[in-house]
Parts: structure tokens; C-alpha cells; sequence
């Protein structure tokens, strides 16, 4: 057959698009992918986020940002928020509203995000994939070429179950898994210290290892990474020193 | 416009068909659904579950179910497992196996779950929903008639949210909205018995009274839920009288 990634061309402007992927939802898939960019941005690189999540956008949210791009010269302005460049669905609909859409619009979509807005000049253009393995992931690699992809899971037998299964997809369409990060490792019991395994602990790693992929760190289940989420506070850049903030 | 439900028709030999959705991945859908179908059968009706999600179908490991079914005429018969009916895509590929489909085989599998497998007898049809408002939501509307829906978040803002629209969806396309049911409402430490509130809590009650919704119940986050779905066991069949298989 032909080979996939034949006709894939570079996103002009753009050195290196990573994707944030899971297989399941409500991993953290996108509070990884938020404090990833803002991480990289504090090193001095040129960061861009996508939110590839049609249906379910919440990186408006978490980032704090609800007002909607400029268009400039028939191209579509990110937003700027915490030193990053930024562009959703989210920002384009109503709060509440629902985009009841089948898979061709995901991927007319998919392919004006990628095109129509100026991304030019990123060190990195970070997108946050949806749960599965469907139009948005295809649409996605087939438009441009993925430096690479970046799996997140919780240490739960269903939810790397699915890990699994993206990472079958990704090595079907010949884009390299750059590692696997394991969120809500344990929780910690503010009171007496006590640890509990909620979602069960350590699975993540053992996987990564057995598939023969990076582990890139586990990340604690804790309520201020919620809380940053929900208040559009990323970790990252509102305590960078908390033990979760540094493992993100 | 067309009256969105004018053609819909009943599926034969089912009374009800429930919609169990959500919006946002991994709020406990499918647990919900799995342990909503044994409690339901444990009252003496007939039930089957049917796991919509094709890409990811966490049902068959929750369920503790991994042989294919039989054909018999030409129609696929139910797996039989805790006293209900019972049918998944993960019963059809190989673990690991990443289904990589855009939409339109989306619609395919569902019309062929809804139409070709043998629910015949069923009070209860329970249709576990994937995150998103797209083609399997779209299809299942579009393919029979729904008697309702639950609605099940978290109490963390972004998973309200995402409520909030596939609520929006099925008013959209006139399927009633059963309820909402909060899950992973808080934590209680075991060694202490401090509470905490790792997703906020009470956000899901509050949302649905202001929506004009029942609320269903507030189902607490404990390691013995996951490891039940983990184990094929689910608490309602597993560990009936325990306060998370009581509320669930
Ligand atoms: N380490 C963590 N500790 C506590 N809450 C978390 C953590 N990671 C994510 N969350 C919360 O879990 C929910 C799901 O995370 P999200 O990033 O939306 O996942 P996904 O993008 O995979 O659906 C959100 O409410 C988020 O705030
Ligand atoms: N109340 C709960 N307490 C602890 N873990 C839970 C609870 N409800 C669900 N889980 C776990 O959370 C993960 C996500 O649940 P799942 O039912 O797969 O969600 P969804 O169907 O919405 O993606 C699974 O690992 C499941 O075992
Ligand atoms: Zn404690």
C-alpha cells in the first residue's frame, strides 16, 4: 500500500507540531498539554496550543481565556495567554452550546485550524488530541507532518488499555510516541500523609517500559491542579514550585 | 425544518431504550452504565447494555467478558454476563487493536449493534455513550427511539460543562433528560476519615436543580470502584450493601 506519510507537508513557519494524546478521556490530556506549552515557553522557545478537541473544548477554561480571535489579512490570530499562542473551538461558540457535528466537519475543521490560522514562527505547535482514535487524530497527521506524539494515562487497567490502542494507532501512521506520562499516581492524604493508590500506581511506567517507550514522569492527583484548571490558572505558571507543578 | 423524531422507529422487542452520556471521557460513564444495568436486573427486568464507545470500549473488561459472540440466522446473540445482555466492539478485535475509522463507519457499527444483534425481550436496552456530541450520539437518535438519558459528570467545572452541552444535544434532538448523577463527588481517607474534594464536590447537584433536572445521586470516588472495573467485577454485583455500590 501507499505509504502514509508520502504527501504529509511541514506547517509552514512551525519547527516541530507535538501531539497530546490518550486513547481515554478525562486522563488529563489537557491539563498535560496546557502545562506542557507554558513549560516550554519559559525556556525561551515560541509555543503554540491547538485544542483538537471539537466537541468537548476545555482549554478555553483552563487557560483562562474567553474572547473570541482576530482574522488579519483572511488569517486567523491565536490568542496570547501566559506567554503562549492559543487557538480553540471553544472560542468560536457560545458556553453551553453544542457542536453536534459528524466526522466530515471534524475534519474541515482540523485542517482550518492547522491552515488558516498563523501559526508562523513556532518553535513548537502543541495540539490536544480528543479521546480516540478517529477523524481528528487522522485528519491531523494527514495534514502535517507530527514530530511526534506525546501519550498521557492514569495507571488504571481500562485507561492504559486505551494508551495502548493509541499507540497502535500512531505506530500504524508512522508517527514516533516520544514517551508515555502516567497523571494521578496516587493521592495524598493532606491530614495524616497517608498515600492511596485510587487509580492504582506505577502501571503506567511498567507499560512504558514493557512497549519499550520513554517514561516521562508521574504526575500526583491533587486538587489544586483541578482548581487550576477550572479557574484558568495552569499549574505551571501559578505555583512552578509545588511538587505538581515541577513534575508537570 | 423536519421534525427531528418523525421517522424514528421503536426497536422491536425492546421497551426502553436509555441513553447513559456525559460529554467529557472518563467521568465513570461506563461504570455507571454497567453497574445501572446489573441493579436494574437485579429488580427482575430484562436488560441489555450495549457499549457505544468503538474506539475505546472499556465495557468488556468492566464486565470481565472477552469471548466473541455467536450468529444464529443471521443475527448476533448477546453475551450473557451478571444476569443481562451483553455486546461491544471489544468483543470483535483483538486487545491492543486501535480501530481507526472516521465517522461514517462510526454510523455503520452502531446501526449494525442496534439492528442486527438480538435484543429482542429487553425492558431495557442501556446504551453507554463515547465523550463528544458526534456520530454514534447522532446515529443512535437517528436510528430508534430513545425513552431517555443520564446524564453522569464529575463536580469539576469542565466536566459540568461538557453536561451542560450533551444536555443541550439531546434537547436538541428531543430525547429527555432522565437525571444527573454526580460521580467522584469526594474522597474519604480511610486512616483518618478526612474528606476531601479532589473535583470540588456538590457541583453536579447544584447544576441540575438550576437546569430543572432530577438529581440522581452523588457516588463517592473510592479505590474498590476502579478496582472493580479493573477486575470484572462490578460493585453492584460485587459488593452490594458498601455505600459506593448502595449509591451506584
Ligand atoms: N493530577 C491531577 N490532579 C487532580 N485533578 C486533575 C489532575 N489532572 C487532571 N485533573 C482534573 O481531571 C479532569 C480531567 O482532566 P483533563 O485535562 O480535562 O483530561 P482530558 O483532557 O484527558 O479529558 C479535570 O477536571 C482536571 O482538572
Ligand atoms: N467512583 C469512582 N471511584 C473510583 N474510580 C472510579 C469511580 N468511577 C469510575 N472510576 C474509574 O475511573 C476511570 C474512568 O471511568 P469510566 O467508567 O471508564 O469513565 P468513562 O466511561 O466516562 O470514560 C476508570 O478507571 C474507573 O474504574
Ligand atoms: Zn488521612
Amino acid at each position: 500500500p501507499k505509504d502514509p506519510s508520502a504527501d504529509r507537508k511541514a506547517l509552514a513557519g512551525v519547527a516541530h507540531v507535538i501531539a497530546v494524546g490518550a486513547g481515554k478521556g478525562g486522563v488529563g490530556k489537557s491539563t498535560v498539554a496546557a502545562n506542557l506549552a507554558i513549560a516550554l515557553a519559559q525556556t525561551g522557545a515560541t509555543v503554540g496550543l491547538m485544542d483538537g478537541d471539537i466537541y468537548g473544548p476545555n482549554l478555553p477554561r483552563m487557560m483562562g481565556v474567553n474572547r473570541q480571535p482576530f482574522t488579519q489579512d483572511g488569517r486567523i490570530i491565536p490568542i496570547e495567554a501566559h506567554g503562549i499562542r492559543f487557538m480553540s473551538m471553544g472560542l468560536l461558540v457560545e458556553a453551553g452550546e453544542a457542536v453536534v457535528w459528524r466526522g466530515p466537519m471534524l475534519h474541515g475543521a482540523v485542517k482550518s485550524f492547522l491552515h488558516d490560522v498563523d501559526w508562523s514562527g513556532c518553535d513548537y505547535l502543541i495540539v490536544d488530541l480528543p479521546p480516540g482514535t478517529g477523524d481528528v487524530q487522522l485528519s491531523l497527521i494527514q495534514q502535517t507532518v507530527v514530530t511526534g506524539a506525546v501519550i498521557v494515562t492514569t495507571p488504571s487497567t481500562v485507561a492504559i488499555e486505551d494508551a495502548v490502542k493509541a499507540i497502535a494507532m500512531f505506530d500504524k501512521l508512522q508517527v514516533p510516541v516520544l514517551g508515555v506520562i502516567e497523571n494521578m499516581s496516587y493521592f495524598v492524604c493532606n491530614n495524616c500523609n497517608e498515600r492511596h493508590d485510587i487509580f492504582s500506581t506505577g502501571a503506567g511506567q511498567d507499560r512504558a517500559l514493557a512497549m519499550g517507550l520513554p517514561f516521562l514522569g508521574a504526575i500526583p492527583l491533587h486538587p489544586e491542579v483541578r482548581a487550576g484548571g477550572d479557574t484558568g490558572k495552569p499549574v505551571v505558571a501559578a505555583q512552578p514550585d509545588s511538587p505538581y507543578g515541577m513534575e508537570l
